[in-house]
Parts: C-alpha cells; structure tokens; sequence
C-alpha cells in the first residue's frame, strides 16, 4: 500500500528552474495517469532528483537537480507543482544517514570537507558513483556508519570527522501536545511508514491538506491537526489506521518555558475570546443556551480524550468553556445526556476593532475629517485610484472624497466608509464610532406596505416532510 | 429547534466547517449570498479554507449521494456593520434553486414586522429531547413589539433587535441553529425578518427571543453583493 510519493517533498504551485542554458530537464511526458506514475517513474532513477507534475494537463517533467543544486531556482508556478526526493532536500538524517544526499559540507569541529574526488589532502579508497552519492565535497555515509554521515577534512591534523547531522527525531522537539510541530519524521512509534496527507489510500480521511493551510500537513510528516495527545499520522498499512510518532518533548509541562515556547503560546484572555478562542482562560462554565458543563476531569455524563492530565497546556480546569482542539469557539461537554458538547458563545469575541479618535454626527455625511482606516486598522485606498478595487465613487463626482480619508457619499446609514487596500475586502466601516447623545431617528413607526416578486416561495405539501421522515 | 417539528425550509443552509460538521445555520439570500451570524465565524478577513455551505437536504447528517444535497465551498465573507453581528457569505458558486432550494425576500429598508406577526424559525441545532435533532425542525414564533420585549428585558433590546412572544412551553433556538433564520409570512412571501443570535438561554419559558432585525441592515447587503 505504500505510495512511490512517499519519498518525495512537495513544493505546490512551484518550478525549479535551471539557469544554465546547457543543462536541460527531461522532456515533459504528456498524460500520465497521475502524479504517483511520475513519482514510479524517477524514483529508481539515479539520476532523476525532482519532479515537475503539471496538474491540469497531467504532465510529468523529470529533473536531474533539486532547489540546492547550484545555479537554480524556484519560481511560482499557477499550474506546476514540484516534488523533490526528500534524500536531497531533507536537513536532518533517518537512520544511520546512508541514503542522505544533502548539502552540508562541514563536520561538527567546523572543518571544510575534502571534495570526494580529491585524494589530497586525505588519500582514500572512494570513488563517487551515482550509486554512492560521494557528490562534491557533501557529508555522506557511503558504508552506514552508526555516527551518520561524515567526510575527510582538509584539515591534515584530522583525517575524517563526523558532520553532527541531527536524526530527524532530534531536530525538532514537542511543545505541549505538538500542534505545533513542523519537523520531519515520517515513521510511527511501531515504525510503519506513514500515509501522505494528500492521499486518501489505504486509509480515507478528512484532513485534506488544502482545507486544513495552518495544520502544515505536510507530505507524510507527522502532525497533530486534531489536537490528540501527540503527533500522529495514517498508517501505510491498511490493517492500522493511524498511530502516534515517538518524538522527543522539548520540556516536562509545567517547567518553566523559554521565551521561545512563550511566543507559541497564544494571547490570553478571560472575559472574551480572541479568533478560536484556544487562549480563553475565563470561568464561563455554561453553554450558549446555559447547560451546565461538565467537569474535563469527570467521564460522566460523557466519556471523553481530554484529561486535564494529558492536556497541561490547555488549562482544562474544573468545568471550564475551553478549546483545546482547535474549534471554532471555546466549547464544553455538557451535564445533559443527550447533547455531548456545545459552543460557549455567550462569552463575547475579543473586539479587533482600533480604538476610534474622531466621532461623526447623523450618517456621517458630513464627516470631513483625516481618519484612513477601518476599524479593523486596514488602511484606505485613495478615492482617486483603480486598485486594488475599482470604486463607483470618485472625486470628480464627489469633490468631498480627498486623499485616503473616509468618507460617505453614498449616505450609507452606517457611517462612513472607504474602499480598502487590502484585495480580500472591497470596501468597510472607519474607526468612527457616531457621536455620543447623536440618536438616529427611530423606526418604530406604522409599517409600509410590501410587495415581493420571486423569493419567499417554497412548496408547502404538509403530507410530504412526515412520509419522507418515515 | 426546541419544540419545532421537522419541516421545509428550503432557503435554510447548514454552514459546515472542515471535517463537515454542523456549525451554524444561514439563509439564502441570493444564489450566491448566505447570511449568517458574525458569532460563527473565527475572523472577518477571510473564510477559513474548507468550509462550506450545504443546501436542499433536510437531514443534519445527510448520506453520501443524497441527490437533492449541494455543498459548495465558502469563497468569501464579509462582516456586518458594528452591532449587527451579520456576516454575508459569498459562495464559490451560485446555488442552484428548485424545490429544495430558494432563496428568501429581504424586507424593506427599516421595515418593522407588525407584533402579532407569525413567523418561524428553522434550524438543525439541539431540541432538547423535544424532537429529532437529525432532521431540519421549524417552530412558530409570533413577533411581539419592542416596547413589549423590554418590559421582561428591562430595555436591554435595542431597535436594531425584533423579539417574538415568550410561550409557557419552550419552544426556540438552540445551540446549532445561530445564524439560521426568523422568516416571516407577509403578502404572500416568506420574508428574512431576522436571524437566531446566541441568547443566554435556550427557548426558555416565559421569555421572548431575541434576533437581529434585517431591515435595520438590508442596505448594508445590497451595497455588498453590489460591490
């Protein structure tokens, strides 16, 4: 069940260019299946490191070099993605690091290595081969020493010494549950191999890579996406599904963290909740609806994963509204049998709004002051450009829209507002709160009369709803 | 939907995150605009990747296949003026209307729903025992006036808030039904009077509910989907 993908790293929506006219990359091979047909093609090939896969018209592009080979480089790419063999552009070793081709060149004293090829300063027995990889003058472990990968220094006084190459174990450590680890070990803690993220065989799953961006899930690298107790990943191994990966923890919780592992740690907060809400540390202990919550300590009315014990960052105190697995909000599980957990929403969102300056009087058409921003601190665009939103409003049809300043010329009831200069949001509200004791007219006065055309229509079959229910 | 019965309410969409889970309800408001509450939403720069809005089934969970069922991705949002706790939702694509799916009148701008009014909320949340939460359930609520509202709410409703009459049984929204709609019946249409805001309390007796009122931003939406 093992994919041939598994051995490479993934670059999406990329190119690897050489720059020397007089090395060419393979011919493009139009119409293969798929991109593991690819990945089956170059990977016995010793002289194949990378792969282009053009994913809309299923073309498969061999190369002989990877992104640190010299004179290339990498480019975005709309319809390109690149996979590299992980032996050339991984930075940490599995094993003993016999098959590592990377590019350190220095052993742990700091010493420059002997080109390979070279029997000077160091006379030696080795030839370099594309079988053996003894390329330039790079770390290599041709005969599986168990101190990885070393070379012959051209020092004369040391002969040969080990580079230091961290195992991939070692190279990246565990905080707290490990949502936040990016290293590259792919083996589980029973060493079976892991499955790609972004392969839904031997085992289907839900943690499509592109769905999930600040997961990282990256190739068949070990994460934690769900937040479990650790890292872990789907199996190669179609009789198990998924297990967790034996990877070192950076401290013991509750030991005092570095700065470091501070900056992981999420802004908290107690009487709202900033983005999901995983550092609320308040005491709400209801849901939405005022259900009681039950103790993360207790396994009834609900049995669940998240022991406090097995979760010291999280803080998952007494009955607590918490997010300790990346919801959407600060949640619990409930003192109710029948409904097992529940969003916390009454406690309020952080506002991200900028602390307004100036305020503004009705609708604020009349507003002329030099606010520029919206109140989520984005700055305008000026009235007077096209980008990035093309605006229905100019100053040749209103003389009031000056500069970047926030304006109303369209006597939006909401207040004034600019077009932004961020592309994702045409246009918003400024930092302008109305003035205080400015009321706006009410509107609860004898309701006008309606008439609507096309919407609002549905099929009522009273009978329908319950024979389908049956 | 807590005292509702399983129902049709075919401009009512479910609002899924990445794994497909039921978060919140929504209203179709154009093929490709859903309107839901700013409380469901993480951010209001951009959608996070994956979610998605489903539409023309009546089951929470429905099977792989179901023929009527459309999902389609969340491409954009847009939160709503201060206050309103609105957010519009742009869809990657238009949905396709038919008899499962479409889309709902706007009021008028500050349009106010006579008190008496009946009205009806729909939702896939919790029932509290009341019903099959599996299924979209319906309840009827009668708008009652603000004025009335803020004898029990001691003036805590503000105008851009329409209430509906407390009843001695519960009958309301629950947890999984924010964001899903307060349709009422006016002049032959079903109109989107307001939206299910988290309240404290589920469809408690003997206390009106309280939504946001959608005339108060209906201009805020069209300048969206104009812009």
């Amino acid at each position: 069940q093992r994919s041939q993908l598994n051995d490479f790293q993934v670059l999406r929506g990329t190119e690897l260019q050489h720059l020397l006219h007089a090395r060419e990359p393979g011919t493009w091979q139009e119409n293969v299946t798929n991109v593991e047909e690819c990945a089956g093609q170059c990977g016995p090939l010793l002289d194949c490191r990378a792969f282009h896969y053009n994913v809309s018209t299923h073309g498969c592009q061999l190369l002989p070099w990877t992104q640190y080979s010299l004179h290339t480089r990498l480019r975005r790419s709309g319809h390109c993605d690149l996979f590299q063999k992980k032996d050339y552009v991984r930075n940490c070793i599995m094993d003993n690091g016999a098959r590592y081709r990377g590019t350190v060149a220095t052993t742990t004293d700091g010493l420059p290595c002997q080109h390979w090829r070279h029997k000077f300063p160091v006379d030696h027995k080795y030839t370099p081969t594309l079988r053996n990889g003894l390329e330039e003058n790079f770390c290599r472990n041709p005969e599986g020493d168990a101190r990885g990968p070393w070379c012959y220094t051209t020092d004369p006084v040391r002969r040969f010494q080990s580079c230091g190459i961290k195992s991939c174990r070692e190279a990246a450590c565990v905080w707290c549950n490990g949502e936040d680890y990016r290293g590259l070990v792919d083996r589980t803690e029973s060493g079976r191999e892991c499955q790609r993220w972004d392969l839904q065989h031997p085992h289907p799953h839900p943690f499509e890579p592109s769905k999930f961006l600040d997961k990282s899930l990256d190739d068949n690298y070990c994460r934690n996406p769900d937040s479990s107790e650790r890292p872990w990943c789907y199996t190669t191994d179609p009789q198990v599904e998924r297990e967790f990966c034996d990877l070192l923890s950076c401290g013991v919780p509750g030991f005092p963290l570095g700065p470091e592992a501070q900056s992981r740690q999420e802004a908290t907060t107690l009487n709202c909740f900033g983005g999901k809400g995983e550092g609320y540390r308040g005491t709400a202990n209801t849901t939405t609806a005022g259900v009681p919550c039950q103790r993360w300590d207790a396994q009834s009315p609900h049995q669940h994963r998240f022991v406090p014990e097995k979760y010291a960052c999280k803080d998952l105190r007494e009955n607590f509204c918490r997010n300790p697995d990346g919801s959407e909000a600060p949640w619990c599980f409930t003192s109710r049998a029948g409904m097992r957990k529940a969003f916390c929403y009454q406690v309020p969102r952080c506002t991200d709004d900028v602390r307004p300056l100036e305020c503004y009087h009705g609708a604020g058409e009349q507003y002329r002051g030099s606010v520029s921003k919206t109140r989520k601190g984005v700055l305008c665009q000026p009235w007077s450009a096209k980008t990035p939103h093309k605006p229905q409003f100019t100053p040749a049809q209103h003389t009031e829209l000056e500069a970047n300043y926030c304006r109303n010329p369209d006597r939006d009831r909401h207040g004034p507002w600019c077009y932004t200069t961020d592309p994702g949001t045409p246009f918003d509200y400024c930092a302008l709160p109305r003035c205080a004791h400015d009321q706006p007219p009410s509107i609860l006065e004898p309701p006008d009369q309606v008439l609507f055309e096309e919407c609002g229509l549905r099929l009522d079959r009273p009978n329908y709803w319950r024979s389908k229910m049956r | 939907v807590v005292g509702g019965q399983p129902g049709n309410s075919p401009w009512t969409v479910s609002l899924r995150n990445r794994k497909g889970q039921h978060l919140c309800g929504g209203s179709l408001v154009k093929e490709q605009w859903v309107l839901t509450a700013r409380q469901c939403f993480t951010a209001c720069h951009a959608p996070p990747p994956g979610y998605e809005v489903w539409l023309g089934t009546m089951f929470q969970s429905p099977q792989p296949g179901e023929p009527d069922l459309q999902r389609i991705p969340v491409a954009r949002m847009v939160c709503g003026p201060p206050r309103s706790q609105l957010v519009l939702l742009k869809l990657e694509r238009p949905a396709a209307l038919n008899q499962r799916v479409a889309l709902i009148c706007l009021p008028p701008e500050r349009y106010v729903v006579p008190a008496g009014t009946k009205c009806e909320i729909a939702g896939w949340g919790e029932t509290l025992g009341t019903g099959d939460s599996r299924v979209l359930n319906v309840a009827l609520l009668r708008v009652i006036s603000n004025s009335e509202c803020n004898v029990k709410q001691r003036g805590r409703v503000q105008e851009n808030e329409l209430c509906t009459q407390s009843l001695m049984v519960p009958v309301g929204a629950c947890e999984g039904d924010y964001g899903g709609p307060l349709s009422c019946f006016t002049h032959d249409c079903w109109v989107l009077e307001g939206i299910i805001i988290p309240n404290r309390v589920c469809a408690r007796p003997g206390w009106p509910a309280v939504f946001t009122r959608i005339s108060m931003f209906v201009d805020w939406i069209h300048k969206v989907i104009q812009l």
